[in-house]
């Protein structure tokens, strides 16, 4: 473990605990996509498969159970807790997510590390994570404006890849042999996704103004 | 083994 990925980890923790709290306390999803909550779903079902087979820490069991508790809340929320549901913008998170889901299934089968069913579904959830993200972004765009919030949500959920980068760069110089091909390009590619929002989020917080 | 080691991030 390094400060890195240990950053990485409480920015991904905040970011998904600050979203279920906001619909939680406000019980509104306004400006959310289900649909990114479902694809994160889904990432965290598939790479924690391991979670009963291999212990690594008490520390990773409870990450895991966190990501996997919060993700599935957050979907319940959103489809089928009436008042919050009523919230819930239909017509404007129109994103065809499945064909996401599909096409990174594909190429889990296609490039791999190993050819075994975990290891396709680890890959699958890598590749799915660094695009779940576009039906929320694109949502952003339609409805054009956006509670802090939900901003703040989409910034830590894009700065804990970030983190993850540097993390990555670290073990590479300190651990021997320490080469994850899939893991750095999908992370690069994830974190690449959301350079433009980062972009409109820092000019609406340098002129102190409404992200739009 | 290798496994656990690239398996250790989440």
């Amino acid at each position: 473990m390094n400060i890195f990925r240990l950053a990485g980890d409480m920015t991904h923790m905040f970011s998904v605990l600050v979203l279920l709290l906001k619909i939680h306390t406000i019980k509104s999803c306004a400006g959310v996509s289900v649909k990114t909550q479902e694809l994160y779903a889904i990432v965290f079902a598939t790479r924690y498969l391991d979670i009963f087979t291999s212990f690594v820490s008490i520390y990773n069991t409870f990450m895991k159970l966190v990501f996997l508790g919060s993700s599935f809340s957050i979907v319940w929320y959103m489809r089928y807790h009436k008042a919050v549901h009523r919230t819930y913008d239909r017509e404007q998170d129109t994103f065809r997510h499945w064909f996401l889901v599909l096409s990174c299934l594909l190429l889990a089968l296609l490039i791999h590390e190993k050819f075994t069913f975990l290891e396709v579904l680890w890959t699958f959830s890598l590749y799915l994570e660094a695009v779940a993200i576009l039906p929320q972004l694109v949502l952003l765009q339609r409805t054009r404006n956006i509670d802090n919030l939900t901003g703040q949500y989409i910034f830590l959920l894009g700065g804990y890849r970030g983190l993850y980068i540097l993390n990555w760069i670290y073990r590479y110089f300190t651990e021997p042999h320490f080469v994850h091909w899939i893991t750095w390009i999908t992370g690069l590619v994830q974190t690449l996704l959301y350079a433009d929002f980062f972009y409109y989020y820092f000019l609406s917080w340098k002129n102190n103004k409404k992200l739009n | 083994n290798k496994d656990d080691l690239t398996k250790d991030e989440l």
